[in-house]
């Protein structure tokens, strides 16, 4: 809808008159007198009147700030003075907003100031959306970059009103990032990460937020930046921009192995899921995490005993609830079949409930596959402890959720078996009893199988795991070493071992670190 | 053997592939993590001082925002009063401090060429800054190099200290040349 | 091959490329010791 008349001229005034204000020596001494002065005047000039005269005010104020900002870094006068010139407007309108926000309602209102925080965001996102669809590839980043990051610093400076509504201000913030993540806004893309990935938003998610309530709001934006990188890692073929944006990300999963850890490790299943199956190293990322007051042994320990280390009893936690992905009329038949191994035709009819389409790359429903393994996987460590048993080849073999995964890997053509040996190995984590179930049942696997190109496909995916620069989770490298060195997997007799020098050569180098 | 993508033939043709051609070394074989400049090994959180997605180095302490009390931030009443930053005018301590907070920066040369204008050397080997001892001339002075009792700053201890040393002259830097403007 | 949504993404992307965010862009206005990035020579500490 059209601006009301007048509208534009009046709040292009009002908001120079702020930036004034802003930049003149008294602001510190008398800021809150000024302050409410500013507001009373807004009010006066009816700008604060209603919802809706509200959010034409920040739209129009953020779009003339935006079009300063372009006009700067356009003039060639400028050069080297033009980024200053654009901190100079939008810092002054961050201090505009934050003061709004804090005078809005009472003092104990914290309602009204969250509502309003979040009408001013989604309204620069708005704005955003609107400048990146209108100019495209002339889009520039730089006024909403300093916009959100000036915001965040003062909405998450210690304050007394401020702090009282922490969490309500995160989630406003994950709403807006959200909103205008790279899939939507690519040419804001590399903003939008070093945003989500800035020192105090991180801290303030991660660390500060009780009960890790922000964990979830975390795991949405990184689900946002995987999905949006995924199709061109696919690829494999990296321009420079898009290696650019895969190292920056690799960068904060860095920080966050280092740091936050146990984010890493609730959340691994569906980043595993997001993530294309080549990206090893940044899987490998991933899974290499464990809890920080866990010791882990070493994996290269002669004779280690995994059965006997007490962290194998323990479940580790996946989030978010991955069971609703398998669809509710395939779990009923799922439950049934681990608890009565009927009818026989469930196993003949599992690979059609995983299989879309018929084209090559593309055939199967590989979220469906991750959520099936683990779910099928918990299901056999549950029924294991029942029996007062621990998994080990012996203890697995013969249990219907063997039957599934043996029927699966035999009657999967070698891209279903490539996923779903993936799905197993993306469970090869820190010492608990997914990592060790999981690899009982990939050495099972191997041991029972008749057929070679099995065992073949197995060991390409391990060896696809190790032969990446590091980390290496910890379950994958006890399961490889166990492979090798246990006679009973008869490992170097098999041809695809001596297939090429290269092969060997790869084999013998892994070997030669495991031994 | 398996002869699509998914068994090893798929797996040796991807590695003989990445032999040659270093985007797909990226992201399957991966890169070294520990040039990213991280310090992955640090007791210390990396958020703290993470910089940036595409920074290869951590944030300097002095571009660390932090919320100070207001009554700290003068800069507006006395900008006008303030001197001019004239490095001549400071002491050692305070060039040194300059000239290791400001790597990659405009400063860090400006810190470098008053120093070696006040017969401080930087070696380029040893990574320190050398000057003759006072009032200790060199025991042995050759074309190529002299030898003799040496001050040097002790960036550890953060003061001078003295250690006797052979001095290569093409091992020093020579005096930064500072850019016209 | 990459659809025509993913072209356009990657095209957006190639031209953000051009002028990455800069460090200052995150940090507040320091307007007595600014940052002047400036290519020191490689045997001089660089962080």
């Amino acid at each position: 809808l059209e601006d009301p008349p007048g509208l534009y001229e009046k709040v292009e005034y009002l908001l120079s008159e702020w930036v004034r204000h802003f930049h003149q020596p008294g602001l510190l001494r008398d800021g809150d007198k000024i302050y409410a002065a500013y507001v009373a005047r807004l009010q006066q000039q009816g700008i604060l009147k209603n919802d809706d005269l509200i959010q034409r005010f920040f739209r129009i104020s953020m779009e003339m700030c935006v079009e300063l900002c372009y006009r700067t870094l356009n003039d060639p006068v400028n050069g080297g003075m033009s980024r200053p010139k654009c901190y100079h407007t939008m810092d002054a309108f961050v201090k505009l907003v934050v003061v709004l926000v804090r005078y809005s309602g009472e003092s104990s209102n914290t309602l009204a100031k969250v509502n309003l925080l979040n009408k001013v965001l989604l309204t620069v996102t708005q704005v955003l959306l609107a400048d990146h669809e209108k100019r495209q590839v002339e889009f520039h980043q730089l006024p909403y970059h300093r916009f959100f990051i000036m915001i965040l610093n003062d909405l998450c400076s210690p304050d007394p009103v401020f702090d009282a509504i922490n969490f309500p201000v995160l989630q406003c913030f994950c709403t807006a990032y959200h909103m205008v993540r790279p899939s939507k806004a690519p040419g804001f893309a590399y903003t939008w990460l070093e945003l989500i990935s800035h020192r105090v938003f991180v801290s303030k998610l991660l660390l500060q937020t009780p009960q890790q309530k922000g964990w979830p709001l975390f795991h949405q934006l990184l689900i946002d930046v995987f999905k949006f990188l995924s199709p061109f890692l696919r690829n494999a073929e990296l321009v420079k921009p898009t290696q650019t944006l895969y190292k920056g990300t690799l960068r904060v999963l860095l920080v966050l192995l280092h740091d936050f850890p146990e984010f890493l490790c609730d959340y691994h299943f569906s980043f595993c899921d997001v993530i294309p199956p080549n990206c090893i190293q940044m899987r490998n990322l991933i899974l290499s995490a464990f809890p920080r007051n866990m010791r882990l042994p070493d994996p290269f320990t002669p004779n280690l005993k995994v059965e006997l280390l007490p962290d194998i009893q323990n479940a580790p936690r996946i989030l978010p609830a991955y069971i609703q992905l398998i669809i509710p009329d395939l779990k009923k038949n799922l439950d049934n079949y681990i608890k009565t191994r009927a009818p026989v035709t469930f196993l003949q009819e599992l690979r059609g409930h995983l299989q879309i389409s018929s084209e090559p790359g593309k055939q199967y429903n590989s979220s469906l596959i991750n959520a099936l393994v683990l779910y099928v996987g918990t299901q056999a460590i549950a029924f294991i402890h029942s029996k007062s048993g621990t998994p080990s080849p012996t203890t697995i073999a013969h249990t219907a959720h063997m039957d599934i995964f043996q029927h699966l890997v035999v009657d999967l053509d070698t891209e279903g078996r490539y996923l779903f040996l993936n799905a197993i190995a993306n469970q090869l984590r820190y010492p608990n009893s997914h990592t060790h179930f999981f690899s009982c049942a990939l050495l099972s696997l191997f041991a029972e199988t008749n057929h070679e190109a099995i065992q073949e496909q197995i060991t390409r995916v391990l060896l696809e795991r190790l032969i990446v620069n590091r980390p290496h989770p910890w379950g994958l490298l006890i399961t490889f070493i166990d492979l090798i060195k246990n006679p009973t997997y008869n490992f170097w007799k098999h041809d695809f071992v001596h297939c090429a020098p290269e092969i060997e050569r790869l084999f013998e180098s892994v070997a030669k670190s495991c031994m | 053997m398996v002869q699509d993508h998914y068994g090893m033939v798929g797996l040796l043709t991807f590695i003989r592939g990445a032999e040659t051609d270093p985007n797909l070394v990226a992201l399957a074989l991966g890169s070294d993590l520990t040039t990213l400049g991280l310090h992955l090994n640090s007791p210390e959180s990396l958020y703290s001082t993470f910089s940036s997605p595409f920074a290869d180095s951590p944030s300097r302490p002095q571009d660390i925002d932090y919320p100070v009390p207001q009554e700290y931030l003068i800069h507006s009443y006395i900008r006008d009063k303030l001197a001019p930053i004239r490095l001549s005018k400071y002491n050692e301590d305070l060039l040194f401090y300059l000239y290791y907070t400001s790597g990659g920066d405009l400063l860090q040369l400006l810190a470098a060429h008053e120093l070696y204008t006040r017969d401080w050397r930087y070696h380029k080997e040893e990574k320190i800054w050398i000057t003759r001892a006072p009032n200790m001339r060199p025991t042995k002075v050759e074309t190529t190099y002299e030898e003799g009792t040496y001050c040097y700053f002790d960036l550890g201890t953060w003061r001078k200290a003295h250690r006797d040393m052979k001095v290569e002259y093409d091992r020093l830097a020579e005096r930064p040349s500072i850019p016209p403007a | 091959s990459l659809g025509q949504d993913k072209v356009y993404q990657l095209r957006m992307l190639e031209s953000a490329y051009k002028h990455m965010p800069e460090p200052s862009d995150s940090e507040k206005v320091r307007p007595y010791l600014q940052r002047t990035p400036y290519p020191t020579p490689p045997y001089h500490p660089q962080h």
